[in-house]
């Protein structure tokens, strides 16, 4: 006893009733039959499967794609389809079967050629089941002239023939006639060509913040921010000031990613180092206390801080709120992050929504942390057994 | 699991059940950290309300709750924006249990790969689950060793569909081990040095795995995900508050 269908409502069918008048119209969801003259099925199929999903992953929905490379019928792309997502009738919401002729000759043409590879054709498409075209009181489904022959996920050749769309421009000819490998471009595909690689994408990915190409490009040049703003992961932007304040300020949050790290030193110390405004900032010591350090191991995805002390005294200079560093050679102004004076009482939950600048550094000393990775991936030990 | 053998109890501390009532074991899932699990998107297909669902841990026999069963409730989900039902791409969650998980020998998280740790084919693997057995529906928890394959190779078996770098292929061209219906969003991990078992797939999709039509299963490309996952748990841990 399974669940009906959404329209029918969630109770549960009543035993033997099974999906009785549950019978519904859904949009067609099976990638091989999206370019079908109708948009709208009814479920179950005339192969039994109960869903598009249970249908999507059959035996006949690997069948009959491969089949119809073979050339075997005109029609038979559009049979497979009639059956694998029957046309659903809008006022009976009844599904309509294909025609007895249309699968009798799909039958006769192709079940011969699955012979050849010793397969045997669906037991469950006894064509007896279906209406004759001439038949009074059923109306059933014929192929018009028109109908596309090949399903969405095959290319279909100059000679007619349909071959998988995979296929397509591979450099091998797949098609007797070669059309495969024709007008290869992205651009003659509907595509988008990634820059350096010959990688085409869909045009829908370009700059929707999901780097697809293998150098980024599909998602450069995608914003033009002013000189006082960053671009955000979805090309948003937001003000260089806003930056790691604490505040989600691109829709994305990715203003507020990466904003607390540890960056090494000459001896290997792990400062903390806190991207405010884009700019990297140490942070002062000052009123440090462990639970910050927990924090801050925490926002990095590392587990707990394993330094007992983590505060680092600098050797020379008086209270300060910027040091000068050297970095590549050049002389740098290193800024400096004090914790809020009232930061205790305040309500937020990321390390760097507690740091303000622009205070004096009175200890002189800069927070330094170990953080281990919490453990993970270890199974318990096998127990043994004396024999 | 078609092919596999009854696990141990304990053996895959990262595995988890993922329940909704009346039906109890709908997926599996994989246990990442104290609060988080992954499992796949089409598991929430009609069921995206979080209320709905359980997780439970620790156990090994779904009819017989053991001492080292936890049970959770879930906080959030949250699919991947891409996920994509028709070609069944992007297909990963992230579940946000209620609360901390009390990590034991029977429950512990797995480790996930970085970007750049590929697992590479030919490399023999661990795919666990209660999925179906091709005669029958087990109670106790299945592990199936499965060899990965390449995309190239794992395109040939499947006509009619495009496997996309974000699917990883394990298995093998007779389907002797193969996930099946049941084992979804449970894990596909190997063995690393130390000892330390990595996540690299969710078991995804495949061919009806007890019909005449075998192959490898299709499994979600765990290290194509992991910025992804990593942020989103920053931004529900620390943004969203």
């Amino acid at each position: 006893c399974i669940s009906c269908p959404d329209p029918c409502g969630t109770s549960l069918c009543e035993t033997r009733n099974g999906q009785t008048n549950c019978s519904h119209c859904e949009p067609i969801t099976l990638e091989l039959c999206m370019n079908l003259p109708y948009n709208y099925t009814s479920y179950p199929n005339y192969l039994g499967h109960r869903t598009q999903r249970e249908a999507s992953v059959s035996w006949e929905s690997s069948l009959f794609p491969a089949l119809v490379q073979t050339n075997c019928y005109k029609y038979l792309m559009f049979f497979a389809c009639t059956i694998l997502v029957p046309k659903c009738d809008p006022h009976t919401n009844q599904r309509i079967p294909p025609c007895r002729t249309l699968c009798v000759q799909s039958k006769e043409r192709c079940e011969s050629v699955l012979g050849i590879v010793g397969l045997q054709w669906p037991e469950d498409t006894d064509c007896t089941q279906f209406p004759d075209e001439n038949s009074e009181n059923q109306t059933c489904l014929t192929p018009d002239e028109d109908v596309e022959e090949c399903s969405p996920s095959h290319f279909k050749c100059r000679s007619g023939r349909c071959v998988l769309a995979s296929r397509r421009c591979d450099g091998q000819a797949d098609c007797e006639d070669d059309s495969d490998e024709d007008s290869c471009g992205c651009r003659e595909r509907g595509l988008w060509e990634c820059p350096l690689k010959k990688l085409c994408i869909k045009h829908t990915m370009i700059c929707d913040g999901f780097p697809d190409c293998p150098d980024m490009m599909d998602e450069k040049n995608c914003s033009f921010c002013g000189k006082d703003e960053l671009e955000c992961v979805n090309h948003e932007c937001v003000q260089r000031e806003l930056w790691c304040d604490g505040q989600a300020d691109c829709s994305d949050s990715s203003d507020e990613w990466d904003c607390v790290t540890l960056s090494k030193n000459m001896n290997s110390l792990m400062f903390l180092t806190v991207h405010r405004s884009a700019v990297d900032n140490h942070v002062c010591a000052d009123e440090w206390q462990e639970n910050l350090s927990q924090l801050a191991c925490s926002q990095m995805g590392l587990g707990v801080s394993t330094e007992e002390n983590p505060v680092i005294q600098l050797q020379q200079g008086g209270p300060f709120k910027t040091e000068i560093v050297l970095v590549d050679g050049e002389m740098q102004h290193q800024k400096w992050l004090n914790l809020h004076s009232d930061w205790k009482s305040k309500n937020v939950s990321t390390l760097h929504a507690l740091l303000v600048n622009g205070q004096m550094c009175r200890s002189r000393s800069k927070v330094a942390l170990l953080c281990t990775k919490e453990d993970c991936g270890h199974r318990p030990a096998a127990r043994m057994n004396k024999r | 699991i078609l092919g596999g053998r009854t696990s141990r109890p304990g053996r895959w501390p990262w595995q988890c059940s993922l329940q909704s009532e009346p039906s109890g074991h709908i997926c599996g899932c994989v246990l990442i950290a104290k609060r988080w699990v992954l499992t796949v998107a089409h598991c929430f297909e009609g069921r995206e309300n979080a209320a709905v669902w359980k997780v439970v841990f620790g156990i090994s026999n779904l009819d017989h709750p053991s001492s080292f069963m936890q049970t959770r409730l879930v906080k959030s989900i949250i699919l991947h924006p891409r996920y994509n039902r028709a070609v069944v791409d992007y297909d990963i969650s992230i579940v946000q249990l209620d609360e901390d998980i009390n990590e034991t020998s029977y429950v512990r998280p797995v480790c996930l790969p970085s970007k750049e740790q590929l697992v590479q084919p030919d490399t023999y693997c661990y795919i666990t689950g209660w999925g179906h057995m091709g005669n029958k529906m087990p109670f106790k928890l299945q592990e199936g060793e499965v060899r990965i394959i390449s995309l190239e190779q794992c395109q040939s078996y499947f006509d009619m569909k495009t496997i996309t770098s974000r699917m990883l292929c394990a298995g093998y061209e007779s389907g002797t081990v193969d996930s099946c219906m049941g084992d979804s969003g449970g894990p596909l991990v190997c063995e690393q040095p130390a000892g330390r078992w990595t996540l690299f797939g969710l078991t995804s999709w495949g061919s009806v795995c007890f019909s005449k039509v075998l192959g490898p299963g299709v499994y979600s490309n765990v290290s194509h995900f992991i910025e992804w996952i990593e942020k989103q748990i920053y931004i529900h841990t620390f943004l969203m508050n």
